[in-house]
């Protein structure tokens, strides 16, 4: 599964 | 986002102020690490280059900028307005220790092999020990002032928080990073030791001081 996600997490 | 991440930020925001707070009514940063300040300046500014690259919300990148900002503050603050405050005696922690490991590891275990991923994933391992040299100096001296305990208090359930995200956004999205929850699930293990104490000593009115 793709990290994206946790790039709009700070 | 949902209630344990918003915890989590502002957890995380107030932990910020609080320190930028302390440092500048007691005119000292007296018993703060300029070392762990330093790791997280370095922590902020490798994992917040996409600011310039990709645009998630205005909240975010607020935040971004404020956690930027305050920790550059703060390193400004300590090595040179309070400078002759900074007690570097007891702040030994060679940082080359936590630095070098992070950079090695964020090349071994990373999801894509891009300099900016490579980046992120650095400052994803980096701050999960970035306290050390703090927690170091704490039992150093064996004491901490009270609104430093706060701090750490602070500071240490942000990342706890962000498990429970974590857990949340899994059930809800069927997402998961295992990155991020191991290196979030030693940072939160670090500040174990200092929970306890926390709760035991200061909650009860107790200056934070070391058997």
């Amino acid at each position: 599964k793709s990290n994206q996600l946790t790039k709009d997490e700070l | 986002m949902n209630i344990f991440r918003l915890c989590g930020d502002l957890s995380h925001l107030l932990a910020i102020l609080l320190l930028l707070f302390k440092i500048w009514k007691t005119r000292s940063c007296a018993g703060i690490s300029g070392k762990t300040q330093l790791l997280f300046t370095i922590v902020y500014t490798a994992r917040y280059l996409d600011l310039f690259t990709s645009f998630v919300s205005v909240y975010n990148s607020v935040m971004k900028i404020v956690f930027l900002t305050a920790s550059y503050g703060t390193l400004y603050l300590m090595f040179y307005k309070f400078k002759p405050t900074y007690d570097h005696n007891h702040d030994s922690f060679r940082i080359l220790y936590l630095i070098v490991p992070a950079l090695v590891l964020s090349f071994i275990i990373v999801h894509v092999y891009t300099v900016m991923e490579i980046l992120w994933t650095f400052s994803i391992y980096l701050e999960a020990v970035a306290i050390m040299p703090q927690l170091f100096m704490v039992s150093r001296t064996g004491e901490a002032e009270t609104i430093t305990s706060h701090y750490l208090f602070a500071l240490g359930s942000y990342r706890a928080l962000y498990i429970l995200n974590w857990i949340y956004r899994y059930y809800t999205e069927d997402f998961l990073d295992w990155i991020t929850i191991m290196a979030g699930i030693v940072q939160t293990i670090l500040y174990c030791d200092f929970f306890y104490l926390y709760i035991t000593k200061v909650l009860k009115g107790k200056r934070l001081s070391l058997p």
